[in-house]
């Protein structure tokens, strides 16, 4: 099973 | 206030083809570098990034920095209106409340010119911080491949298995009926007429849905080539270079249980 990640955990808010 | 004239009308189309179904409204930030555009799909799955750079209008002049809040389907329904080879002007006051596009064409009988004003509206929207990233594998390839690459696995699965190694490049789509794998191996011809090419400083494995893939790939009729940079554990960007600017995708991977 996989599981879809989102970008939030890569990118920072700037 | 903004004003902006593009030589042909169809690079605009082009760019609302490619970015509309992941977002559906966005601010077009104007300033005197050119326009931006930066915006994250509902899911927070995918971005997208659009770069116009000053130098690749006809004329460009933006006083200040002005974000334009963008309806995508208004704007793609205003650019229907527009044939592909039309002088494409937008402007806007510093109010930033309504883009006004003008069209013109010379036809063999007359010159036409057509104006158009669509509403503006504010958007408060989050900008994310893109990390510069050193990447372990970049992959250039005819965006024409890719398309079709992604389009024929998204037959048979949800994800696609990008896996990048000495072998050269391998896409693997595990389906419940039926299941797929396309490998691309460096070529020493092709790359010397520069088809495409890979470079690697380690071997990549990542897996990412199918249908953002499919997505993306909208922008093959805005570049003949498309980049793919990979890390393992990091977005994939999938990046599309024209001569006025680029279109770039940020893709968030899946990970196993």
């Amino acid at each position: 099973m996989v599981r879809q990640q989102t970008l939030g955990k890569f990118f920072g808010k700037g | 206030m903004l004003e902006a004239k593009l030589s042909e009308a169809a690079l605009l189309k082009r760019l609302l083809d490619a970015v509309k179904e992941l977002v559906s409204d966005a601010n077009f930030e104007c300033n005197e570098e050119g326009i931006q555009l930066q915006a994250m799909d509902n899911s927070h799955v995918a971005l997208v990034s659009v770069k116009l750079y000053a130098s690749g209008f006809k004329r460009y002049r933006c006083d200040r920095p002005l974000p334009l809040g963008v309806n995508l389907g208004s704007l793609t329904k205003v650019l229907k209106c527009a044939k592909d080879d039309d002088i494409c002007t937008l402007k806007a006051g510093d109010d930033a409340d309504i883009l006004s596009l003008t069209y013109e064409a010379k036809s063999a009988y007359a010159d036409r010119i057509a104006e158009y004003e669509m509403k503006l509206m504010d958007i408060d929207a989050d900008q994310l911080g893109i990390p510069d990233t050193d990447y372990d594998a970049s992959v250039t390839m005819p965006s024409s491949e890719f398309l079709r690459i992604v389009r024929d696995l998204s037959l048979l699965g949800e994800s696609v298995r990008i896996e990048v190694s000495k072998e050269g490049i391998r896409f693997v789509s595990d389906g419940e009926a039926a299941n797929g794998n396309i490998l691309i191996k460096q070529n020493a011809e092709a790359s010397g007429k520069k088809k495409g090419s890979i470079e690697m400083n380690s071997a990549v494995t990542l897996t990412f849905s199918l249908k953002y893939l499919v997505n993306f790939s909208k922008s093959s009729s805005l570049s003949k080539k498309v980049q793919l940079m990979m890390s393992n554990d990091v977005p994939l960007l999938v990046s599309y270079a024209f001569n006025q600017g680029h279109i770039r995708y940020y893709l968030a991977p899946k990970i196993g249980d």
